[in-house]
């Protein structure tokens, strides 16, 4: 549940990407 | 009159020897040769200038050239160590050197810290927390009503800011994650363990041996 997060993992889970798509050909 | 080698490669502005790089971080020599081959896939995708210009990391991680994304933003901005608005290959690979599962815990803790950082104030404040986590919850599909959004953030600074100064200290933000190691979690990328089992085709073009 969101609300029972803290601030940073809400950031956290709410990140959409990855950066191992930078390594996507 | 000494021979003179006729192999001339063209390197990037900003380039830096693949040994000096492998001594700073947990690549290997070849790994650092293979980052190259990829830096300059990424450097040359919008602007061909061999440098790393903020649309164009935004263009790898999304795939289209319009998506904006605060976090993609920070990272950037992180990478980005001389702040001269591009990454450069000694940039890249320092920072994809702490993504390493080999990398401490330490550059991790740090470099997630500069992520929040927003105003590079040498604290994470109240409202810079308010503000990210406002726009990463307006990108994303979660929708929290502001009350919400304040009273999850000033909970957090209580627990999070020990001293009650307002703000978040490096210590007290050490603290927090090793209370919450999930926090630092996506500061890990198993992928970089063995660019060259992962990506195969970039160790061909090696030219030293590790």
């Amino acid at each position: 549940k969101p609300v029972s997060m803290n601030a940073f993992e809400l950031i956290s889970r709410s990140r959409e990407f990855s950066l191992e798509n930078l390594f996507e050909k | 009159m000494g021979c003179i080698s006729s192999k001339t490669t063209k390197y990037t502005p900003g380039y830096e020897e693949p040994t000096v790089l492998a001594a700073e971080t947990p690549f290997t020599i070849s790994e650092v040769e293979a980052l190259y081959v990829l830096y300059k896939k990424l450097s040359s995708s919008i602007i061909d200038d061999g440098l790393i210009h903020k649309e164009e990391f935004q263009f790898a991680l999304f795939k289209n050239r319009n998506r904006k994304n605060l976090f993609a933003d920070r990272l950037f901005d992180v990478f980005d160590v001389k702040r001269n608005g591009v990454i450069e290959f000694g940039e890249f690979v320092r920072s994809l050197g702490v993504f390493h599962p080999n990398a401490s815990v330490t550059d991790k803790i740090a470099f997630a810290f500069r992520l929040y950082d927003l105003r590079g104030t040498g604290f994470i404040e109240l409202e810079e927390l308010k503000e990210m986590v406002s726009a990463l919850l307006h990108e994303s599909e979660l929708v929290l009503s502001n009350d919400i959004i304040e009273a999850i953030v000033n909970k957090t600074f209580i627990e999070a800011d020990t001293n009650g100064d307002e703000k978040i200290d490096p210590e007290e933000w050490k603290q927090f994650v090793l209370k919450y190691p999930s926090l630092i979690k996506n500061m890990t990328l198993p992928y970089l363990k063995d660019i060259s089992l992962a990506f195969p085709s970039f160790i061909i073009t090696s030219e030293v041996d590790d």
